[in-house]
């Protein structure tokens, strides 16, 4: 979701600014 | 935190505590002068700041090897972010006068499992939730918990799947005491129908409050039932 996009658009700009980054979920149980 | 009121119903007022299934934030590999390690170590971003976080909406970035070893003290939002992945569920019983009572803990439900892609395999998932929880601590830390309460008769509620709308309803909780006293329990049904359309609550049912007796060591099905004029 909008969530996942997030993180993926501020991995592109990390790594372009040469910032190693890596998208990370938590999963909580219901 | 989720409070419940004598009749065992939620207290929506004082319910504003919220569980995601999931969430998704980053990790940046990053060196921090004002850590005491002074190495490069993954720190946490969060691109989506749900809460506020010391008066303005971001979070992080904190330091994932000092958040497993529980070192809160340092920023950025290291308490906030603690909790998102450590936090328990606590049930609490609010009576009119105001007291409350502490029902029933449930550990585990936050951050039970923490993942990213895989370094080696773009198509494998790596399992970092050891990077985050100290896992053999965390009964360490748990045990500090205020008045814990014996959580010694387990409940099951079994559903039949062949129930529809306009039917008798029986429900069936199984109950198990595994302590060894005799346990009285107090069973309180309520049933709320709500609009799938409109997730609107157009009625709610409360049964009387039962009580039982359940032997040390005993199991016993405990029928619930209701009939359809009670919730039609």
């Amino acid at each position: 979701g909008t969530n996942w996009q997030h993180a993926a658009i501020l991995c592109s700009l990390s790594r372009a600014l040469g910032i190693p980054c890596r998208i990370v979920t938590i999963y909580n149980a219901a | 935190d989720i409070h419940w009121d004598i009749k065992q119903r939620p207290l929506k007022q004082l319910n504003s505590d919220l569980i995601c299934a999931s969430h998704v934030w980053n990790e940046c590999w990053m060196r921090r002068d004002d850590l005491s390690n002074g190495e490069h170590d993954w720190q946490i971003i969060d691109s989506t700041p749900v809460l506020m976080c010391d008066g303005i909406r971001r979070t992080g970035p904190c330091s994932v090897s000092f958040l497993k070893n529980s070192e809160l003290g340092f920023r950025w939002d290291s308490p906030f972010v603690h909790s998102t992945i450590n936090g328990n569920k606590a049930h609490w019983n609010v009576y009119p006068d105001g007291n409350m009572e502490l029902l029933d803990v449930q550990e585990n439900i936050v951050g039970s499992k923490i993942i990213t892609r895989s370094l080696t395999n773009e198509f494998e998932i790596e399992d970092i939730t050891e990077n985050y929880k100290n896992l053999m601590k965390s009964s360490d830390r748990n045990g500090n918990f205020v008045k814990r309460p014996n959580n010694d008769v387990d409940f099951e509620l079994k559903l039949s799947d062949d129930m529809k709308f306009g039917d008798n309803l029986t429900l069936q909780l199984h109950a198990t005491n595994k302590s060894n006293e005799t346990r009285t329990i107090a069973t309180a049904l309520s049933l709320c129908i709500i609009s799938s359309s409109h997730q609107k609550l157009i009625s709610c049912y409360d049964q009387p409050i039962q009580l039982s007796n359940l032997g040390a060591g005993k199991n016993e099905n405990i029928p619930l039932k209701i009939r359809p004029e009670q919730y039609m």
